[in-house]
């Protein structure tokens, strides 16, 4: 399932 | 966050520190790559946007900010503060076409046509080929200091961390930026090579020499 509901990463 | 995502953060800032720190007490920036850091310079600007528009917890604003301002500053110590050093004739890598492939795959292929996830986006795909111009620097000189090496390592395993980070939250959190991911590979790839020198030369006390 795709996910990219904001870039929570680095 | 989990395990992998941390000790990958913690790697990436390992990095830049040492990266400052070989700068700063050596008064020398000879064997870094401008251009390279000019590219990390411009990957963190155009994905840090976010920091006006989108909170995420503390950590990540504080990380944020620490990559910025180091970033900012690792380019004025190597084009203007110890620019003298800076062995610009080695640094003749074409970065002009990274860039400009980078911004072309980005409005190709996106999760979204808007200006803040193009950019996003964009930052993905230079991030991964960031560091070919200080690759192409070492194979040039044909050397690398031991503490440039580290730098090296610390910012090439940073990536591969995250792909076990990516790994562990498709499976736990049904999580999956597949941009994210390939580019990922991609940069961790471009590190094979030195992975292996790094691991068979510079961690048995051997200077980092390329076979000729």
């Amino acid at each position: 399932k795709y996910c990219n509901k904001k870039h929570d990463e680095l | 966050m989990n395990v992998f995502r941390l000790i990958g953060d913690m790697s990436h800032l390992a990095a830049i520190i040492i990266l400052l720190i070989k700068i700063w007490r050596s008064r020398s920036c000879s064997g870094i790559s401008g251009k390279s850091q000019l590219l990390f310079t411009a990957v963190f600007t155009c994905r840090y946007l976010d920091l006006f528009t989108n909170f995420v917890s503390i950590y990540n604003t504080t990380m944020k900010i620490f990559f910025l301002a180091s970033s900012y500053a690792t380019i004025y110590l190597i084009f203007m503060k110890f620019k003298a050093t800076y062995n610009r004739n080695h640094d003749t890598f074409r970065f002009e076409l990274l860039i400009v492939v980078s911004v072309i795959l980005a409005l190709l292929i996106n999760h979204e046509f808007s200006a803040t996830e193009i950019l996003w986006t964009f930052s993905i795909y230079l991030e991964a080929v960031a560091i070919l111009p200080q690759l192409f620097m070492i194979t040039k000189t044909g050397e690398a200091e031991s503490i440039t090496s580290h730098y090296l390592f610390a910012l090439g395993s940073y990536r591969g961390l995250y792909i076990l980070n990516w790994i562990y939250r498709y499976y736990v959190e049904g999580h999956l930026d597949w941009i994210a991911v390939l580019s990922g590979i991609v940069q961790t790839g471009l590190y094979c090579d030195f992975f292996y020198l790094y691991i068979t030369r510079v961690m048995k006390g051997k200077n980092l020499t390329l076979p000729a």
